[in-house]
């Protein structure tokens, strides 16, 4: 199976 | 003060389509150099930066950096009642509460305004850095529309891979499994039927089907898409808006266990 990551962890925050 | 004067009113129309159904509520930022957006879904696996460049405007007035807060649905619903000839005209005044759209008639014969309350969002800003990505193609946004649809209806994801054959997109599913490979074609008559394939190195990765056909819904917006895509980052699908802007949707991959 594949997990899904959330798009905010690839970015910086602010 | 915000006076924002478009005369393809229609753009505005398309874009509300095009983000509607991925994002909720999302704060328009108004400053000198545009009318912009980024949101995510509520999921947070898809963002949408939306940018509507001042220069793309007959009349761009932003007296100070404004941020209104908006439901897309609500939005859209009164963009509806704009024709598709219509001159869209978007107004605010500095710290109300409300925004009030003015749709002209191409002959000026008919004049709507309609007013729509605004409302808090606190959302998070994320910095997109410049990227030098792996692999860029350039191909028709009705043919990656059609590939993301076709292959919908066998799997749930796609891998896309990049390599010097070409552009290919492979998914499976119970019933069975499918590839499809598009090559670089250099049409002489049409730019807009080309696929153009720029690779450094090749790259493969995994995305949700359904995000990417959400995404489909700007290709009213322009004839190609661009698809930018690195190892394990985000693929960022980019619609450019005529002369005015463009809308980017970036997607998370999915990464095996």
């Amino acid at each position: 199976s594949s997990q899904q990551r959330s798009i905010a962890s690839f970015f910086e925050s602010g | 003060m915000l006076e924002l004067r478009l005369v393809q009113g229609s753009l505005l129309k398309k874009v509300l389509d095009a983000i509607k159904d991925l994002v909720t509520d999302a704060n328009f930022d108004c400053s000198e150099s545009g009318f912009s957006l980024q949101a995510m879904d509520s999921s947070h696996v898809a963002l949408v930066a939306l940018l509507l460049r001042s220069d793309g405007f007959e009349h761009y007035r932003c007296d100070r950096n404004l941020s209104m807060g908006m439901n897309l649905t609500n939005m859209s619903k009164m963009l509806k009642c704009a024709g598709n000839d219509d001159i869209i005209t978007i107004k605010a005044d500095d710290g109300g509460d409300s925004v009030t759209f003015m749709f002209e008639s191409p002959s000026q014969d008919k004049v709507s305004d309609f007013e729509m309350k605004l409302m808090d969002i606190d959302s998070e800003h994320l910095g997109i850095p410049e990227t030098e990505y792996h692999a860029i193609v350039k191909m028709p946004s009705a043919e990656f529309a059609r590939i993301c649809r076709d292959l919908s209806t066998i799997g749930d994801t796609v891998v896309i891979s990049v390599s010097k054959d070409g552009v290919k997109f492979s998914t499976s599913g119970d019933i069975g499994s499918a590839n499809v490979v598009c090559r670089q074609n250099n049409s002489v008559d049409n730019k807009d039927n080309e696929t153009v394939i720029e690779m450094n190195e090749p790259v493969s990765l995994t995305f949700a089907l359904r995000y990417l056909n959400s995404f489909t819904k700007a290709t009213t917006l322009s004839n190609t898409v661009t698809l930018s895509m690195s190892k394990e980052l985000p693929v960022v699908v980019e619609y450019k808006i005529a002369e005015i802007g463009h809308i980017r949707f970036y997607l998370a991959p999915k990464i095996e266990d």
